[in-house]
């Protein structure tokens, strides 16, 4: 049903459009997103031991730890998830490549992105790599343009972390609607292709709007 | 939930009084992962003489404020008394599924009273 007016105000008053229809799907809430709920938020700070510092109130504006500005964090799957093909596992054929697609619509024109970073998991196809050796991951935007970055992947048990340059997919422009990357993951020695298992972008960005001190800095 | 006041008319000095906002009662709890509700608050209370004065450890009066409450000491009824207003707030910290099925931690600022003040 529809929200009455004061519920519709306070919602527009904290920056959201409409109310949310809640999770379509049982989705488990990221442990990283746990983590910078229970460290950001004061109330659950000070029920937690950090309760003796009252000054401990975090910075306005700023997420520490990640260590950029912001007052959003959004973790956001990637939608193209289900349609993946199953990947050749021989290693005399070039890795191919593996498309991710994020949906920013969510993300307002007036905020700005201060981090995106890609939280990838790769399982291997076949044997792995030779110890030491590791694996090399590119990644760049969907379509014509040059590669956003390259970087060293030593080991795909543990989830791999690329930190996306932001000035380079958002320079003084809004957000994209949606953002479409490709990645490749090559073997630095003969090995079997690893293939994607799962994708999400974390985003950070700041809303201007609900970043305003109230109280006058003390004389 | 609010903090009862004796029949309606706001009882002793100016302070802030426990209010609880819960996100059930809001219709909110189905896309909000976290919290469940937070605590708010408000402020309400007298401030005349010698309220309008800071307690201990509270922060500093305005000196309107106290100039205020001498005039209604003196000449009541001219302009009132000073109001009881939030002095000091903090923020709140909000973890929930949005439209996009997308998992958002928003932070808003000034979201708590933890301090009122005669101004």
């Amino acid at each position: 049903p529809e929200p009455p007016r004061p519920a519709i105000a306070l919602l527009q008053a904290l920056g959201l459009r409409d109310a949310p229809r809640g999770a379509p799907k049982a989705r488990p809430v990221p442990p990283l997103m746990w983590r910078l709920f229970r460290r950001r938020d004061p109330q659950e700070a000070r029920a937690g031991p950090r309760r003796k510092s009252p000054g401990a109130t975090p910075r306005p504006c700023h997420v520490e730890e990640l260590g950029v500005a912001g007052n959003i964090v959004r973790h956001i799957p990637d939608r193209s998830a289900p349609a993946r093909p199953p990947e050749p596992s021989s290693a005399s054929e070039p890795c191919p490549e593996q498309t991710v697609d994020f949906d920013l619509s969510a993300v307002e024109p007036l905020e700005h992105a201060s981090l995106a970073r890609l939280e990838l998991r790769f399982e291997a196809a076949g044997p792995g790599v030779a110890p030491g050796s590791g694996w090399e991951l590119s990644v760049a935007r969907a379509g014509p343009g040059p590669v956003l970055l390259r970087q060293e992947v030593r080991a795909l048990g543990p989830p791999v972390h690329a930190e996306l340059p932001v000035a380079a997919w958002a320079p003084h422009a809004p957000t994209p609607r949606s953002l479409s990357l490709v990645l490749v993951l090559r073997p630095r020695a003969p090995a079997a292709c690893a293939r994607l298992v799962e994708a999400a972008l974390l985003l950070v960005t700041l809303d201007p709007r609900l970043c305003h001190p109230l109280a006058r800095p003390r004389r | 939930e609010a903090e009862p006041t004796a029949g309606g008319v706001p009882g002793g000095a100016c302070r802030a009084r426990r209010l609880y906002v819960s996100f059930r009662e809001v219709g909110w709890h189905r896309w909000v992962i976290a919290p469940r509700g937070f605590l708010a608050n408000y402020c309400q209370g007298h401030c005349a003489l010698p309220a309008a004065l800071p307690g201990p450890g509270a922060p500093p009066a305005l000196n309107h404020a106290v100039l205020r409450a001498l005039m209604h000491a003196a000449v009541p009824g001219n302009g009132g008394l000073p109001c009881c207003v939030p002095a000091r707030l903090s923020p709140i910290s909000v973890l929930f599924f949005d439209n996009s099925d997308n998992v958002v931690l928003r932070h808003y600022e000034d979201m708590v009273v933890d301090e009122c003040g005669c101004r």
